[in-house]
């Protein structure tokens, strides 16, 4: 049996509408760790690795490791039913046809109760771990997501250089090009503010920013976002949450 | 010009 009690609906509407948009069909594996999940796009060029710690939730149970497969659009659906800060609990058996949500709104006494037919889903699972990258970026994700759509304006590729004391961004067009610099500091009164760069080696890769359009829909998650780049893997891009996180991995563009 | 690489010639599959 699955019982897991968000104390805000709104946390778990934010993860989801966060991939909503580049995967369909997913399996939320449960255990008694939290909530995961991994889904790749249709493309497979991006995956998002989910992980959702007990200790986001008020209350979690799980008795035995159930796997909830959903369509999230339709699990979208249900959840703008509920209001931002009811509490949200989610309800399954351990074999399940259908995922019972929960909506409570205690000032109110207002209960609201809804159920999602559950699917079953053949997704491949990839092996993800222990990758070895060349750079960690740590920066401000409404910085990150800001540079992402605005040099989309110019290209369909975002060009990404690091070197030990630059990050630069690069969009070459029809239209024109742009090009935005970011250089790592600490702001002591606002932490969030911050530009770290760790660096083994400098890295020089493409994206497509169809890609990344999708990836900046999670900076509602986190205030930073941490992204790791090696010319030899796919790229990460995490936003972290108060215990787990929402992971992208991206499939870089190569010169032909 | 630029191509597109797809995650599966990077990942294994489990």
């Amino acid at each position: 049996m699955l019982e897991a009690k968000f104390e805000e609906a709104s946390l778990f509407k934010k993860v989801i509408d966060s991939f909503k948009d580049c995967v369909q069909l997913v399996n939320f594996n449960c255990s008694e760790h939290g909530i995961a999940a991994q889904a790749v796009d249709d493309s497979r060029v991006l995956l998002v690795s989910l992980s959702i710690g007990t200790e986001s939730f008020q209350d979690f149970r799980c008795d035995r490791n159930v796997t909830l497969g959903a369509d999230l659009s339709s699990l979208s659906k249900i959840l703008r039913c509920g209001n931002n800060n009811d509490n949200l609990t989610l309800i399954a058996d351990d074999t399940p046809d259908s995922l019972l949500l929960l909506f409570e709104d205690t000032k109110k006494d207002r209960i609201s109760e809804y159920s999602l037919k559950l699917m079953d889903i053949d997704a491949d699972f990839l092996d993800i771990e222990g990758m070895q990258y060349d750079t960690t970026i740590t920066m401000p994700s409404a910085e990150f997501a800001k540079v992402v759509r605005d040099l989309n304006q110019l290209s369909d590729s975002l060009n990404i250089l690091v070197t030990k004391d630059t990050v630069k961004f690069v969009a070459e067009g029809d239209i024109g090009s742009g090009s935005v610099i970011v250089k790592p500091h600490t702001d002591m009164d606002k932490p969030d503010d911050s530009v770290k760069v760790e660096l083994d080696k400098p890295v020089d890769l493409t994206f497509g920013s169809k890609y990344l359009l999708d990836i900046i829909k999670g900076a509602g998650l986190s205030n930073q976002i941490t992204i790791k780049l090696s010319s030899e893997t796919p790229a990460l891009f995490e936003f972290g949450l108060q215990s787990g996180y929402l992971q992208f991995f991206l499939a870089p563009k190569f010169n032909e | 010009k630029f191509k597109q690489s797809s995650l599966m010639s990077f990942f294994g599959k489990q």
